[in-house]
Formats: structure tokens, C-alpha cells, sequence
């Protein structure tokens, strides 16, 4: 369950902006 | 130069191009407890990315389905209630028979996004967060 916690949480933050 | 927190009042889009606006708004998200339909939102891009690059087949597959059992198979969950019966088992169809594809959270991402546009966005730009932090 973690691990697919973790790869949703990684999918999430790559569609994210960078910091300007 | 127009001050990034008036940007966020022009679209949507504009609002989460910037960091800082994604996280006032998912502050309020989670104040009205729908915090899931902007993770849900960028999920959807995030795997529409993942998924258009070469390679690693396993990790696509288990992403799909991440997404779809977080998200879409619980029917009381917030994204869910708000996506459309014909768009849940389309999505459904594709993780049953492993038709990946990276066009298949797209509709419902365009749902989920009509509805942060239509209701939670304008609510966002009237909310004492915003108003405090402007």
C-alpha cells in the first residue's frame, strides 16, 4: 500500500510547477 | 510587475501555474474537505506525462491503478461523486483489461477541473484565506 501511496505522491508532484 | 496573487484571480489555470497558489488553495481544499480533486487533477497530468515517455510498462500499469483505486472506485470519495457514471467505467474498462493509455484519465480530469471552475475556484477567490492573504 506504501509503495503505491508513494508512486501517486511522486505522479502528483511531477505534474506540479517548479519553484519560479 | 502584477503581483502573483492577483494572477491566481484570472484563471484557474494561472492559479495553479504557481506554487504558492497551489498551496493556499489546497489549504482551503482541505478546509471544505475536497482536497482529493486537486490531487486528483494533477494525478491525471502527472500520469498523462508519465505515460507519453518510453519505457517502464510495470510502473504505468501500477500508476493506473493507483489512481483508480484512490480516486474512482470508492463511490462516496469526492472525485468520484463528482465524475460521471459512463466516465468511472471507462476508466474501469481500461484497468480491467489493461488498456493503458495516456488519454484515459482525460475526461475525467476535464470533469473534475469544470467543477473546481464552476464552483470551488470562485468560492477560493471569496474565501477569508485568499482575502487574508491578499
Amino acid at each position: 500500500i506504501d509503495s503505491e501511496d508513494d508512486l501517486l505522491q511522486e505522479c502528483i508532484s511531477s505534474a506540479m510547477p517548479k519553484k519560479k | 510587475p502584477t503581483p502573483p496573487y492577483l494572477k491566481w484571480a484570472e484563471s484557474l489555470h494561472s492559479l495553479l501555474d504557481d506554487q504558492d497558489g497551489i498551496l493556499l488553495f489546497r489549504t482551503f481544499l482541505k478546509q471544505e474537505e475536497c482536497a482529493d480533486m486537486l490531487d486528483f487533477w494533477f494525478a491525471c497530468s502527472g500520469f498523462r506525462k508519465l505515460e507519453a515517455s518510453e519505457g517502464n510498462e510495470e510502473k504505468k500499469v501500477k500508476l493506473a491503478k493507483a489512481i483508480y483505486k484512490k480516486y474512482i472506485l470508492d463511490n462516496n470519495g469526492i472525485v468520484s461523486r463528482q465524475i460521471k457514471p459512463a466516465t468511472k467505467s471507462f476508466i474501469k474498462d481500461c484497468v480491467m483489461k489493461l488498456h493503458i493509455d495516456p488519454a484515459m484519465f482525460d475526461q475525467a480530469q476535464t470533469e473534475i477541473q469544470t467543477m473546481m471552475e464552476e464552483n470551488t475556484y470562485p468560492l477560493f477567490l471569496k474565501s477569508d484565506i485568499y482575502l487574508e492573504y491578499t
